[in-house]
C-alpha cells in the first residue's frame, strides 16, 4: 500500500513540475520577445550607450579595449601555453564575416 | 518499487531544468531591467546637459569588454579589411559583455546580489512586463529563489 | 606548434549567453593558476 501510494504522489508531483516547466519555457520566449522590441525601438537604440567614464568606473585602472562587431562575429581563445621565453602567451582571435570589428583602447589616463 | 526510483530519478531531473531555466529568466529579466534603465538614465541626462555626450566619448551598445592590468603589453594585428584581429597579452585579462557592465554600473538595481532596496524593487517591477513583476519580487531575496517551491516536491 | 590540436573556447557575438565569457575568463585564470 505504502510503495502504491508513493507512486500516486510521485506522479501528482512529476505533473505539477511539467506545469512549473512549461509555464518557464512560455514566460522565457515571451520575455525574449519583449527584450527584443525594445531594444530595436528606433527612440531606446538612440539612448544605448555608455560613456567611457561608465566603463572605466567598473573596471578600476585597467587597460580597456571596447569591442564592437557584427553579430555572428567569432571571438576565440585558445587555451593559454607557455612561449619560447618560458612566459605565457595569452591570446584573442576576432573574425567577422559580416562587417569591420571596431577596437578602442579606453585608458582613465 | 523500481517504478518509485524511477520516478524519483525523473523527478531530480525535473527539478534541476526548473532551476537551470529560472536561472535563464532571471538573466533575461536583469537584461531587460539594466537596459531599460540605462535608457531612462541617457535621456535624464540628455535633458539636463541640453543634448548627447560628445560623440567620441561614448560607446553604443552591443559591445564587450576586455579589461587587463595597466602593466600588460598587447600586441594587436589588423587584417587590412578590419573583419580579423589577433591579439597577443604577456598577462592574464577578462573578458565581459555589455550587460555584465551595465550590472556593474548598478543598472540593476544589485538585484543580482540580493541587495536591492525597496524604492529599487519598485522601480526594477516598473520595467519589466506586469505578469512578471512577482519574479523580481523573488530575485531580491537573492540565489535561494531558484529552489522555492521545488524543495518541497523533493522532501 | 605541437601535435595535439590547440583547443580554444569561442562566444559568438549576439549569439552566445554570458556564461560563455565566464567560462573564458575561468579557463584564463585557471591557466594563470597552472
Amino acid at each position: 500500500k505504502e510503495v502504491i501510494d508513493r507512486l500516486r504522489f510521485l506522479k501528482a508531483e512529476i505533473e505539477d513540475l511539467e506545469l512549473k516547466e512549461r509555464e518557464l519555457d512560455q514566460q522565457k520566449l515571451w520575455l525574449q520577445q519583449s527584450i527584443k522590441n525594445v531594444m530595436d525601438d528606433s527612440i531606446n537604440n538612440k539612448f544605448s550607450y555608455v560613456t567611457h567614464e561608465d566603463i572605466c568606473n567598473c573596471f578600476n585602472g585597467d587597460t580597456l579595449l571596447a569591442i564592437q562587431a557584427p553579430s555572428g562575429t567569432q571571438l576565440e581563445v585558445p587555451i593559454p601555453e607557455m612561449g619560447q621565453n618560458g612566459q605565457k602567451k595569452y591570446q584573442i582571435n576576432l573574425r567577422s564575416h559580416s562587417g569591420p570589428i571596431h577596437v578602442l583602447l579606453i585608458n582613465k589616463e | 518499487a523500481q517504478e518509485c526510483q524511477n520516478l524519483e530519478i525523473e523527478k531530480q531531473r525535473r527539478i534541476e531544468r526548473i532551476k537551470q531555466k529560472r536561472a535563464q529568466l532571471q538573466e533575461l529579466l536583469l537584461q531587460q531591467i539594466a537596459f531599460k534603465n540605462l535608457v531612462q538614465r541617457n535621456r535624464q541626462n540628455e535633458q539636463q546637459n541640453q543634448g548627447p555626450p560628445a560623440m567620441n566619448s561614448t560607446i553604443q551598445l552591443p559591445f564587450i569588454i576586455i579589461n587587463t592590468s595597466r602593466k600588460t603589453v598587447i600586441d594587436c594585428s589588423i587584417s587590412s579589411d578590419k573583419f580579423e584581429y589577433l591579439f597577443n597579452f604577456d598577462n592574464t585579462f577578462e573578458i565581459h559583455d555589455d550587460i555584465e557592465v551595465l550590472k556593474r554600473m548598478g543598472m540593476s538595481f544589485g538585484l543580482e546580489s540580493g541587495k536591492c532596496s525597496l524604492d529599487d524593487l519598485k522601480l526594477a517591477k516598473s520595467l519589466v512586463p506586469k505578469a512578471l513583476e512577482g519574479y523580481i519580487t523573488d530575485i531580491s531575496t537573492g540565489p535561494s529563489w531558484l529552489n522555492q517551491g521545488l524543495l518541497s516536491n523533493s522532501a | 606548434p605541437g601535435l595535439t590540436p590547440r583547443s580554444a573556447l569561442l562566444y559568438k557575438f549576439s549569439g552566445s549567453p554570458s556564461k560563455s565569457l565566464k567560462d573564458i575568463n575561468n579557463m584564463i585564470r585557471q591557466g594563470e593558476q597552472r
